[in-house]
């Protein structure tokens, strides 16, 4: 099965 | 404060009939550039923003940054009350507990006004990063939804590969495979109806359908919609609205096997 991936690991916080 | 003067309401109802079950409670962010939106759902798999420039509007006036939080189940249910031809006014005092919306006819002299209370909304802010994509798909938005809804019966993710050949739709699933191939495309009597596929480098991706078909409510905003692709980064998933404001959508991929 795929794993769903999160923003999180792409977009940094500000 | 805030005046904002929309010729049509429409535009706005279907932005936020767009967004309104992928988030929830967002802030306007409106600045003397227009207003703008930044929001991920729950499970911060997807991020929508939005923009929509001051030269959308006639006229616009905001003296200084006011961010309107605002439920978007509330906005939709004020908005239900605006005709799609009305011309739509939203107001705010520098410091508001509430937005004005005023309603105008442009037929009759009817004028409706609304106030929606505003709510205190601390929005983690996410700093997208420049990208150079390495695919970009530009193709009619009613194209995009239908080879998403069709592949969401059969499957809950498809893959996207682009390479030189054109882009492939894929997905598997209990009852069978399904794909859909487009080719670039130029129809000259309807340029809405192109395909263009820009390609640097091959791209394949995985998306939850579920995601790509919700972002496909916002394609009665624009005939055409841009996806951007790059291995291992979310897909952007845009629709251009007049006057450079836009409707952007961005998706995380998934991984393995």
């Amino acid at each position: 099965h795929h794993v769903q991936q999160t923003l999180d690991t792409f977009f940094c916080s500000r | 404060m805030l005046e904002a003067r929309l010729e049509q309401a429409n535009l706005l109802k279907k932005v936020v009939d767009a967004i309104k079950d992928l988030v929830q409670d967002c802030n306007f962010d409106c600045n003397d550039s227009g207003i703008a939106l930044q929001a991920m759902d729950n499970s911060h798999v997807a991020l929508v923003s939005m923009m929509l420039k001051s030269e959308s509007f006639s006229p616009f006036r905001c003296d200084r940054n006011i961010a309107l939080g605002i439920n978007l189940t509330s906005l939709t249910k004020v908005l239900r009350a605006a005709q799609n031809e009305d011309i739509l006014t939203l107001k705010a005092e520098d410091a508001p507990d509430v937005v004005n919306l005023v309603f105008e006819s442009a037929e009759s002299d009817r004028i409706s006004e609304y106030d929606i209370k505003l709510m205190d909304i601390d929005q983690e802010h996410l700093g997208i990063p420049e990208t150079e994509y390495a695919a970009t798909i530009s193709m009619p938005s009613a194209e995009f939804q239908r080879i998403c809804r069709d592949l969401m019966a059969l499957s809950e993710s498809v893959s996207i590969e682009c390479s030189k050949e054109g882009v492939k739709f894929a997905c598997q699933g209990d009852i069978g495979s399904g794909s859909v191939t487009l080719r670039s495309h130029t129809n000259v009597d309807k340029p809405e109806m192109n395909v263009e596929i820009d390609l640097t480098e091959p791209v394949s991706l995985t998306f939850s359908l579920k995601y790509l078909v919700g972002f496909c409510k916002a394609s009665s905003l624009s005939g055409q919609v841009k996806l951007c692709l790059s291995n291992e980064v979310p897909l952007l998933v845009e629709y251009a609205l007049a006057n450079n404001s836009y409707l952007r959508f961005y998706l995380a991929p998934k991984i393995g096997d």
